[in-house]
């Protein structure tokens, strides 16, 4: 989910 | 990964690296907010607490921790090391006013009402205008030495080439988020103005850059 996904960017 | 996002890691750390180095090596923060590197600071601290709780990749951790490790760095040169040339007189804008709505805000549009969620969401609006402070310094004495210029261009070009990132992977993954582009957006439109100046003053003039 977008929740997650976001978090492989700094 | 794509090349857009790569070269936007690429041109912060270079903004970051050049701001430490420009310090360490003058031994001074002439014309440097020590606020701004305190608000970002605390858009690392905010932003990367998913150290603690999930791995992504062994480029991810190391990068989040550079970042924060530097942001800190910077902020004990300012405020320790160098603090005689921290000129605290022209660094007078009143970061109060970004902290209470980013704070406000984070509360109210968030993808979850989770305490980690909510920091990640204050982390990115604080960035959006974290270098208000700097822009405030830089109008009110009227003018930047060439290498903090330098230093805001890396820092502008970062998030712009992060809206390219987001362009090119809403097309080939469908991934959209909604409160960093939108964030991010605003965050590029505050250096458009440096943009112009930086190419107009710097790049064809050299020297400082000073204003009208």
């Amino acid at each position: 989910t977008s929740q997650i996904k976001h978090k492989d960017e700094l | 990964m794509n090349i857009f996002r790569l070269a936007g890691d690429v041109s912060h750390l270079v903004a970051i690296i050049i701001l430490f180095l420009k310090i360490w090596k003058s031994k001074s923060c002439a014309g440097i907010s020590g606020k701004s590197q305190v608000l970002f600071a605390l858009v690392f601290t905010s932003r990367y607490l998913d150290l603690f709780t999930v791995f992504i990749s062994a480029y991810n951790t190391i990068m989040k921790l550079v970042f924060l490790v530097l942001s800190y760095a910077t902020v004990y040169l300012i405020y320790m090391r160098f603090r005689g040339s921290y000129d605290s007189e022209n660094d007078s804008f009143r970061v109060e006013f970004l902290l209470v709505p980013v704070t406000g805000l984070a509360f109210l549009e968030n993808y979850a009402f989770t305490p980690l969620e909510i920091l990640w969401t204050f982390s990115i609006f604080l960035e959006a205008v974290a270098i208000m402070p700097q822009l405030f310094m830089i109008t009110k004495t009227g003018e930047a030495e060439s290498i903090t210029t330098h230093y805001l261009f890396f820092l502008g070009l970062y998030r712009a080439l992060y809206l390219a990132n987001w362009v090119w992977r809403y097309h080939t993954e469908g991934f959209f988020d909604q409160i960093a582009v939108v964030s991010g957006v605003v965050q590029t439109i505050f250096y458009c103005d440096f943009f112009y100046l930086y190419v107009t003053r710097v790049l064809r003039g050299s020297g400082k850059m000073s204003l009208p």
